[in-house]
């Protein structure tokens, strides 16, 4: 079988200034995959290490350039599944944790359970020695804009609909 | 949110999706990226998909899954992926895209918003796009 990777960056507005980041990111995110994949790793290395570069790039929502909830902070959903035998793993409204999608691989391959959540996910990560990152370092300036605004927009639902996560 | 799909050379098919949500979302407040089937989905029988857009309208679709019960009927990824982002939008007036590898190593990228980024590598070819048609 001949490997293949497909990547995106989601389905949300790209205005012009950042088109050229978004795509130079997937293409980075791909080619990563795509690398582990032609030196004989696996499907499931190859999906996780290129969600990983593209929540370590700003331009994405995910990771590093999320949006901000309400409170303006960051709560962030990842999962991950093996087509060979259907197991998958998730956490959902994760905090100051700079790659969920390592989390969710670590419910996957290290519990009996499908998805954590909150606190539990946490205290979860804290057993695994995953490292917690300072949550200021996760909101970017752009993130923190567009949540200043759309509290202005709030009693704008269409404006919300503009900005698909 | 971003996501990933593949197939290695051993046939084996995996999916991964990450996302910060909606923009200014209630506390709590959980979409489709962490719900198996709606989020992603891969069963190597017939390939792996991951999902962005209005999660909301991805849960009532159960998309991932949707697309790949599609394929298990005989449709393309792509065709597949048309059928069922075209059902969430009529049925639930939701808007998305999808990536999708099927077990033989067909893919897709498609989206019934205006924009996905998304990049792709196959036989040493890579190809990436933003608008549709790209």
């Amino acid at each position: 079988m001949k490997p293949v990777i497909v990547v995106h960056g989601g389905a949300g507005r790209i205005f012009k200034e950042r088109e050229n980041g978004s795509r130079s990111g997937v293409t980075r995110a791909a080619l990563k995959g795509y690398n582990i994949l032609k030196q004989g790793g696996s499907a499931l290395d190859a999906v996780e290490e290129a969600v990983v570069v593209m929540e370590n790039d700003p331009h994405f929502n995910a990771g590093c350039g999320s949006v901000l909830n309400e409170k303006g902070e960051v709560e962030m959903d990842a999962i991950i599944m093996d087509g060979k035998n259907l197991t998958s793993g998730a956490v959902s409204a994760v905090k100051c944790i700079a790659n969920p999608i390592k989390l969710a691989r670590l419910v996957m391959e290290k519990t009996d359970h499908m998805l954590l959540t909150d606190q539990g996910a946490l205290a979860f990560a804290r057993a695994m020695g995953v490292p917690e990152v300072p949550g200021e370092t996760l909101i970017t300036e752009r993130s923190l804009e567009r949540w200043k605004k759309n509290l202005e927009a709030d009693s704008n639902p269409q404006e919300f609909q503009k900005d698909l996560g | 949110t971003v996501g990933a799909v593949a197939i290695d050379s051993a046939g084996n098919v995996a999916c991964a999706t990450s996302t910060g949500g909606l923009t200014n979302k209630r506390v709590g407040r959980v979409g489709d990226t962490a719900c198996i089937g709606s989020g992603g989905y891969a069963d190597n029988i017939v390939g792996a998909t991951s999902t962005t857009g209005h999660g909301e309208s991805i849960m009532k679709v159960v998309l991932a899954r949707l697309i790949l019960y599609h394929m298990e009927q005989g449709k393309s990824p792509e065709d597949a992926a048309d059928v069922a982002l075209n059902y969430m939008k009529t049925r639930v007036g939701g808007l998305g895209g999808v990536i999708v590898v099927s077990s033989s190593g067909d893919w897709a990228a498609r989206f019934s918003t205006k924009q996905m980024a998304w990049a792709t590598v196959k036989d040493d070819q890579l190809q990436s796009g933003i608008f549709t048609g790209e």
